[in-house]
């Protein structure tokens, strides 16, 4: 299964609608300090079913809801999707129709967030597994945050076993 | 799910010995299960040495060689159960040039070999330049992020724009 | 003691408000002692907000934005009160280009105006170019560094040679 | 009270006898990865009193002795002084009559350590008031060690606060 795209809005700094084409290889994210680089990182991980305001360095989940600049209000509304290609029919039984599979998370301000697949409503649970079942995840030790590289030096030995489980 | 733990370690272990040794043109690394019971308790140690050095404690080794180390690590469990997405924020902050061409010579080679699509978050120019594609991020508008599509010389302009 | 430590952080205080606009030209930010019986207990909150954005939580600020944050603050605590010595192991990583070049202009001000001397390590050819003199340490002999001074052309071979 | 020299020998990667020279205005230090640069750092903290070997990025103080290479056998034995230039006449009495003070600290590996100033043994509270008497110290928010400029932003308040008291 090949993600294809992320798209965002009101997703952190990501005010209005952006999709960012996931394509096979090499592609390069540049651009100056505090414009929302590792921002879309945190989409990534968000969509895949992080649980904890502290990772998406907020104090609580709601901090990544648009929350207002110099000149425009803040949003409550917040919504990332994940387009994956379904080309191997490796989907859960339930969309393995589908050509594509769009993984959609959203929030609102004060009410919590839901998941849909393909907009259908499902549990976070259903999400998780999905991504499990191909090799990533939330926490996966393949998205590496600014200023992690040299983390899996530091941790304790039982922590990076966590590592092999993904290799096996 | 014990025997596939064991199955992985070796594999693991293979490829990382062979891509450390890529990395720091030298030396010697391997990764060891700490002594448990059943191998899904146990730890992994990493024991690494850069080229002329002698094996030491982990936390002894620079900042630079911490990163390739654990980058070495990363891609070996790539190789043998490759993830769909890989990002690198800034990974490529402590190295020196020569080590940006060798991790850019390793992406390379990841990205032709596997099903692994990279996203590499960068200020580095010399790691701009190896990228199949560029998008740039900016505010134009302060506060607000915007996504663009760059070529090259683009990313420079941003860079300067800041 | 109180009185002391009230004084420096009025002090404090001003020169952080003017180097964290210079640092990022525009925005506003300051410190504040929390609450506490006696000042000498109190901690100290930082209130940041770069050019355009509101105020907000210090933990969504980018990772260059904290780093020149913090430089903005320690350099604030030298003004007051200087140290005879300032180490700087790598610390403009994380920054772009436009904001090394205001790092360095910083820098340059803090050398003239008070008597800190300065050692700045780092691997970016624009910070090396504005040193008033370069040390390479090269591990010719592997295992075993060696201190020579060099030049900004000879500190680019040393950076190519590695 | 200036600071002009660091010397070294046996300490860390620094086998040989090496001096530093720390003059006014900014020094650069630059050199590929692994080469030696953070270690000139921690000379610095460790003569002025550092007592953590972790801090030292070692599991024992016996650690920032050189280990030995491939081609060049362990030492036993490490020492770093740092030459303060006393024209302002601020040093402790015993030692202000000097024009230069030399600072020095020794290791013997499995002995600990011992220090002097101008070669006459003194104990570790001298130096360490000798330091904080002129604004600085092991601990000094001005020692800005790699990856770790982002972490007075990171620390709690109550442990900012002793960044106030080196302005006060
Ligand atoms: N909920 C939010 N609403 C609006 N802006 C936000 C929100 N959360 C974070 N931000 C903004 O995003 C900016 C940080 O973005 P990010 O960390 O992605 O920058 P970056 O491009 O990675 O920069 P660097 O190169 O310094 O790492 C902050 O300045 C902050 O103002
Ligand atoms: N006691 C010791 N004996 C011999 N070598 C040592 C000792 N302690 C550390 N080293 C060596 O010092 C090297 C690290 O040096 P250091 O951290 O200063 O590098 P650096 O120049 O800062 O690199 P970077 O640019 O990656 O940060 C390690 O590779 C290690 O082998
Ligand atoms: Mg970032
Ligand atoms: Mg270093």
């Amino acid at each position: 299964m090949h993600f294809t795209a992320l798209r965002l809005v009101g997703f952190k700094s990501f005010l209005e609608p952006t999709e960012l084409e996931i394509a096979p290889g090499l592609t390069g994210v540049v651009g100056p300090n505090g414009c929302g680089k590792s921002n879309l990182v945190e989409a990534l991980r968000w969509v895949m079913g992080e649980n904890s305001a502290k990772r998406m360095r907020g104090g609580e989940m709601d901090d990544v809801i648009f929350g207002g600049s110099t000149t425009r209000p803040a949003r409550n509304l917040a919504e990332v999707s994940l387009v994956m290609d379904n080309a191997g029919r490796t989907a859960p039984a339930q969309f393995n129709e589908a050509e594509e599979l769009e993984v959609t998370r959203r929030i609102e301000r004060g009410q919590g967030s839901d998941y849909r697949i393909n907009n259908k409503g499902v549990r976070a649970k259903d999400v998780a597994l999905l991504f499990q079942d191909n090799g990533t995840g939330p926490h996966s030790a393949s998205l590496v945050s600014q200023g992690r590289i040299g983390a899996l030096i530091a941790a304790k030995p039982t922590e990076r076993r966590q590592l092999l489980e993904e290799a096996a | 799910a014990r025997e596939r733990l064991m199955d992985a370690y070796g594999q693991v272990q293979a490829h990382f010995k062979r891509l450390f040794t890529e990395l720091f043109g030298g030396g010697m690394a391997e990764i060891k299960l700490t002594e448990a019971e059943d191998p899904l308790e146990a730890g992994l140690e990493i024991i690494a040495s850069p080229p002329g050095k002698k094996l030491q404690n982990l936390s002894l080794l620079s900042g630079g060689e911490q990163a390739l180390t654990s980058l070495a690590l990363l891609f070996a469990v790539f190789l043998v159960n490759p993830s769909p997405i890989c990002v690198l924020d800034e990974v490529d902050a402590p190295l020196d040039e020569a080590n940006i061409d060798r991790f850019c010579n390793l992406l390379d080679l990841m990205a032709r070999e596997g099903k692994t699509r990279f996203m590499v978050i960068t200020h580095q120019r010399l790691t701009m330049s190896r990228m199949d594609r560029l998008y740039g991020v900016t505010m134009a508008e302060k506060g607000v992020s915007q996504l663009v599509s760059v070529d090259l010389s683009g990313a420079e302009a941003l860079r300067e724009a800041a």
